[in-house]
């Protein structure tokens, strides 16, 4: 039945992007509707700017990460001279 | 919206970043 | 029973191929009468190029919070670490009647920032 069930969903999930699909068939016609279109894409295309930035800042967190970790192995050493000492 | 979601995710990420470079700075000074 | 099996299986294959044909239909149709003259993208095309920065929000989402997690970890063990390193010293330093050396200014501030 689970199988059916995943059937039913991926058959009810076509139906959805079918009926999304049919609402913008007469987008490019209606003035307004184009506008929101435009505006849309206009929005698209800020996001991706604003996710390539994300992109690059989760990229330096990344190598900060790198440092830290070589900064604590550094520590780590100090602590063992500190300890050998004692 | 997704537009302001990913603009509160980079400032956060530019914060992290300066109290990253504080936090080793201070790190580094200790441990000379 | 198994014939009925059969035909139901099938029944759904061809809705199933029914319905990817329809939508290839509508994004066409939709293409084709889209006036490309805009320089604007349609309808369709963004549809996909929406869905696409969602998921790749998703994605660069879920990195970031990766990264944050793995970052107060290793910042929380440096701070353990460096206590433990200046506290030993102190020690060591009283052990040994050495001239407790005061912690500069500077080693103040980065000891408070640490906190």
């Amino acid at each position: 039945s689970s199988e059916l069930e995943q059937l039913c969903s991926l058959i009810n999930k076509k139906i959805g992007n079918i009926e999304k699909t049919l609402s913008l068939r007469n987008c490019g016609q209606e003035p307004i509707l184009k506008n929101t279109l435009n505006k849309i894409g206009e929005d698209i295309i800020v996001v991706n700017e604003l996710l390539n930035q994300l992109e690059l800042e989760i990229e330096y967190q990344e190598q900060t990460n790198s440092s830290l970790k070589e900064l604590f192995a550094t520590l780590e050493e100090d602590y063992k001279d500190v300890e050998h000492l004692k | 919206t997704l537009k302001d979601d990913v603009s509160v995710l980079v400032d956060k990420a530019c914060v992290t970043s300066r109290e990253n470079s504080g936090f080793m700075k201070a790190a580094k000074v200790l441990m000379e | 029973m198994e014939a009925e099996v059969d035909k139901l299986e099938l029944m759904f294959q061809k809705a199933d191929s029914d319905l990817d044909y329809i939508q290839c239909r509508l994004e066409y149709e939709i293409k084709t009468n889209y006036p490309a003259s805009t320089g604007k993208k349609n309808p369709v095309t963004l549809l996909k190029e929406l869905s696409a920065i969602k998921s790749r929000y998703q994605t660069l989402h879920v990195r970031f919070k990766s990264v944050a997690v793995e970052q107060k970890e290793t910042k929380t063990r440096i701070c353990a670490i460096l206590n433990n390193t200046v506290t030993m010293i102190q020690e060591l330093q009283k052990q040994t009647d050495l001239e407790m050396s005061p912690l500069s200014k500077e080693e103040e501030i980065a000891a408070e920032q640490l906190k």
